[in-house]
């Protein structure tokens, strides 16, 4: 099973 | 004061078209270098990130930095209004709460004006790093949605899986499995009909075909399509606007459980 990522995990609020 | 004009109206409404189906709204962020937005769709599973240029608008003012929340469904209905050989402008004074788009046919005969209230949005900006990809496929934009579009009749993933040789997709569900593989173009007469791989590694990666799907919304906008992927970080796939700018989506992997 895959889970999906957020893209908040990857990316930083400026 | 805010005024930018657009020969091409039908730019603006593909532009549209191609955020709809992922944000219901977006905040418009106009400065002298030229239009941005960048917005998450509401599950945050992936980013639109859009850039017009000043200097590819026929006419371009922007005396102070605005930002202009829109919804994006009442703006669609305003772009209806304008036939798509029409002039098109778009207008705000400093610290307005609404935007007016100005349509004028070709030959002047019939100019029409839509005033449309703006709205407060939260802005949450993510920065994205400068990165350099393992893989970057370019490929005709009309495979690339014919592919999102017939591998998602067979299940809810895509894996992509990116090769010196080539690119392969792949999907399987209850009714059994799919897989399109593209091989690099060898001979290349025209540009927007060729594969082309460039590759430091390779790279396999699954994503979710409903957010593909929503991307190739963009296909209007461009011949070509880019996608770039590394392993482990999201996926970009990319569309030029013309000679005026581009729109970028991010899109989050499935990840192991």
């Amino acid at each position: 099973f895959r889970a999906q990522a957020a893209i908040v995990n990857y990316y930083h609020m400026d | 004061m805010f005024e930018a004009r657009l020969v091409q109206s039908s730019i603006l409404k593909k532009v549209l078209e191609a955020i709809k189906d992922l944000l219901n709204e977006a905040t418009f962020d106009c400065s002298d270098s030229g239009i941005q937005l960048q917005a998450m769709d509401n599950s945050h599973v992936s980013l639109v990130s859009m850039n017009l240029r000043s200097d590819g608008f026929d006419k371009y003012r922007c005396d102070r930095n605005i930002s202009m929340g829109m919804n994006l469904g009442s703006m669609t209905k305003i772009l209806k209004c304008a036939a798509n050989e029409d002039v098109v402008t778009m207008k705000a004074q400093d610290n307005a709460d609404t935007v007016t788009f100005v349509f004028e046919s070709p030959n002047q005969e019939k100019v029409s004006d839509y005033e449309m209230k703006l709205m407060n949005l939260d802005q949450e900006h993510l920065g994205i790093p400068e990165t350099e990809y393992a893989c970057v496929v370019r490929l005709p934009a009309g495979e690339f949605a014919r592919i999102c579009r017939d591998l998602s009749q067979f299940g809810e993933s895509v894996v992509i899986s990116c090769t010196k040789e080539g690119v392969k997709f792949s999907s399987a569900g209850d009714i059994g499995s799919a897989n399109i593989k593209l091989a690099q173009t060898s001979n290349v007469d025209k540009e927007e009909l060729a594969v082309t791989v460039e590759m430091q590694e390779p790279v396999t990666l699954t994503f979710a075909s409903r957010y593909l799907n929503s991307f190739t919304k963009a296909t209007s906008l461009s011949n070509v399509v880019q996608l770039s992927m590394s392993p482990d970080v999201p996926l970009v796939v990319e569309y030029r606007i013309g000679e005026i700018g581009h729109i970028r989506y991010y899109l989050a992997p499935k990840i192991e459980d």
